[in-house]
């Protein structure tokens, strides 16, 4: 993998969006994982809606949980994803509106990737932002720099905050994730965490997955 | 009914408040320590004891007193296991010119809220919970940041009560944020953000996902590694 990369710098990722109220956040890193793959093999960056997988996603429990794997099955079962200007985030689940004659991208698959840190790193700058699920430990509080809370603080065994990773690179010597949030640009450093790379810190490489547009 | 006062050093007072002076800020503490809960599951107060002190137009009570949590068989309802029925608490209510602030709230079970004032590396790095009474800047600091805190994530609150509950949960997140930092390997800082008036228990129900940990999700085919690739 290259020493550092960042898709920002390349135009695979749109703006920072915010949650709400909602335990929506796998809405969010899956949709910002389809944003990334529809932009590098189709080339169009889209900012694409995560209410529609509030509604229309039965087998996840809107802003109670979901699943970044179950989403990815919805959006291929629903036929793809409309944008986000066309169906709007509320914030709360509503009566499904999704057409498919809206619909402005598809996805064909999606894959669980390794739990190899280094692997991670060369998928992603291979192959474009990554879906991954932490346990959110310190994150309330968090303003900024490079996070590494103690293991047995932050285990990895109690994941509970869908993410996207959308870089990596090193900060006087310690190596991180640049990590896209889902809870405002006015959290964190303009919205992104920034966490320990190498060490599995929170989880980062248990459930990390992409979906695959051909 | 209060319990007889222990000897005292020269500057502090006696906890000698006889149970009339007691009652208004005894009262205001358990309402704030109640905050939420439904009928039935209010805990009432037992012993009390307090002291007071003069600080700029108000007083500061300082209470000890001991809660008794009803009998409770239902966990999602009162947060406490049955078995730890008596708590030792202690409050600090700030009463200025009527109006009641909890600035403080410490309770544990009776038998293991002694091991835990024992630890000695605990207080060392929280040097502000040392200082018993709080310093007489302490509050108003405290307010000040707090005024800014709203001011920033542009906050309202429905009552009174609410933002005196809120400030104290305000307060009590510094402290753990103090401790998260203290415990940080990274070169994170940690601090006010615009979750710092949720609880813990708000913020993981509202913003965090359990069904991550709860259900394996769909299976997906392993991704080849890059070199295969």
């Amino acid at each position: 993998a290259p020493p550092e990369w960042d898709w920002r710098k390349k135009g695979a990722v749109t703006e920072v969006k915010d949650q709400g109220m909602c335990g929506s956040c796998w809405a969010f890193s899956v949709t910002g994982n389809v944003e990334g793959q529809w932009f590098l093999n189709r080339g169009t960056l889209l900012s694409l809606s995560e209410q529609e997988l509030l509604d229309c996603d039965k087998m996840d429990k809107a802003c109670f949980g979901g699943l970044p794997s179950n989403a990815y099955t919805a959006i291929k079962d629903l036929g793809g994803l409309e944008t986000e200007d066309d169906y709007s985030y509320q914030g709360h689940v509503q009566a499904c509106s999704f057409s498919a004659q809206r619909a402005k991208v598809y996805i064909n698959d999606s894959l669980e990737l390794s739990k190899n840190e280094n692997k991670m790193a060369a998928w992603l700058a291979q192959k474009g932002p990554i879906s991954v699920a932490i346990n959110a430990f310190g994150m309330q509080f968090y303003r900024h720099g490079i996070a590494h809370p103690l293991r047995p603080l932050c285990s990895p065994w109690l994941i509970d905050h869908a993410v996207l990773l959308v870089g990596y690179g090193n900060r006087s010597n310690t190596p991180y994730w640049a990590i896209k949030n889902s809870w405002g640009s006015n959290w964190g450093e303009e919205g992104y965490y920034y966490l320990y790379r190498g060490s599995g810190a929170c989880g980062v490489n248990t459930m990390a997955s992409s979906a695959v547009v051909n | 009914v209060p319990v007889p006062a222990e000897p005292w050093t020269d500057d502090e007072q006696a906890w000698d408040l006889s149970s009339s002076e007691l009652l208004a800020p005894a009262r205001f503490a358990l309402d704030m320590y109640n905050y939420g809960r439904a009928a039935g599951t209010r805990a009432v107060l037992g012993a009390i004891r307090g002291r007071v002190r003069r600080v700029g137009r108000g007083s500061l009570f300082s209470l000890e007193a001991t809660v008794e949590e009803p009998l409770c068989n239902d966990p999602l309802v009162c947060p406490l296991p049955m078995s730890n029925k008596t708590m030792l608490c202690s409050f600090q209510v700030l009463d200025e010119l009527g109006k009641h602030m909890l600035l403080r709230r410490d309770c544990g079970p009776v038998n293991t809220k002694v091991t835990e004032y024992g630890n000695e590396t605990f207080s060392s790095f929280l040097p502000l919970l040392n200082k018993d009474p709080l310093p007489q800047d302490f509050s108003a600091e405290m307010a000040t940041v707090f005024k800014h805190f709203m001011t920033t994530y542009n906050r309202t609150y429905k009552s009174r009560e609410e933002a005196q509950w809120r400030f104290t949960v305000f307060t009590r997140n510094l402290i753990r944020a103090q401790k998260i930092q203290a415990l940080d390997q990274g070169t994170a800082e940690y601090g006010i953000t615009k979750f710092s008036d949720l609880t813990e228990e708000e913020f993981y129900t509202i913003y965090l996902n359990p069904v991550l940990q709860k259900e394996p999700g769909r299976k997906m085919s392993l991704a080849k590694s890059i070199n295969d690739l």
